[in-house]
């Protein structure tokens, strides 16, 4: 009989395993009952499975989100691990909805499952993209704000991975800055 | 150790059908 190798059956396990979340925008409900969870998965064959399954970012009516997280840290600010936390935030401009949206969503989701952080990436908790009329957004969250040598390290990786020119410069944002800003803008505690 | 994937291996497997 023929022999198959274990390659070609056994499924390539990731680090971690991780959780989709979906918000749609709806008035009539609170936050959290918006919050959807969508699946879970642990291997790169089934984050295929539910990427090609699922709306491209660009398809998605303004006020919807995606998340992805580790198994274990729900998207908001209040899980334990993002409480102290912040993120890398990209602000896209209208145009670039058709652009750039998808490919950085893929992009920043490949950087997360495939460890792309080297020693830094247990700092990573998820990612979340808001698609929104007026610019949609795109971040990677940490889960503490002080840890300064991860999060540059992180910063650092996703530009590189993103192509974005040195001449571009990211910020990074503690989540308790962004819940207490006063204006439109929240201060940036590192920039990359 | 950790299991990590570059880029390409990862966009490899989107389209390749789920194994037997």
């Amino acid at each position: 009989p023929e022999i198959v190798k274990p390659e070609h059956y056994i499924k390539h396990p990731l680090q971690n395993r991780w959780a989709l979340w979906f918000f749609k925008n709806d008035k009539n409900k609170t936050w959290q009952a918006n919050l959807r969870l969508i699946s879970k998965f642990d291997t790169v064959e089934d984050f295929w499975a539910l990427y090609n399954h699922i709306q491209l970012c660009s398809n998605l009516i303004s006020g919807c989100d995606y998340s992805l997280f580790k198994d274990g840290i729900e998207p908001m600010w209040e899980d334990e691990k993002n409480k102290r936390g912040g993120r890398w935030l990209l602000t896209l401009s209208k145009q670039q909805r058709k652009t750039d949206l998808d490919r950085i969503w893929l992009e920043t989701l490949l950087c997360l499952i495939g460890e792309a952080f080297d020693e830094h990436s247990d700092d990573a908790c998820g990612a979340v993209v808001n698609v929104r009329n007026k610019g949609d957004k795109i971040a990677i969250w940490t889960t503490d704000c002080e840890n300064r040598e991860s999060i540059t390290y992180i910063g650092r990786i996703y530009k590189e991975r993103l192509g974005l020119p040195p001449k571009v410069v990211i910020g990074y944002q503690s989540h308790t800055d962004t819940a207490t800003k006063s204006g439109s803008t929240t201060k940036n505690k590192y920039v990359v | 150790g950790k299991k990590r994937y570059d880029r390409e291996f990862l966009l490899g497997f989107q389209f390749i059908p789920a194994s037997i």
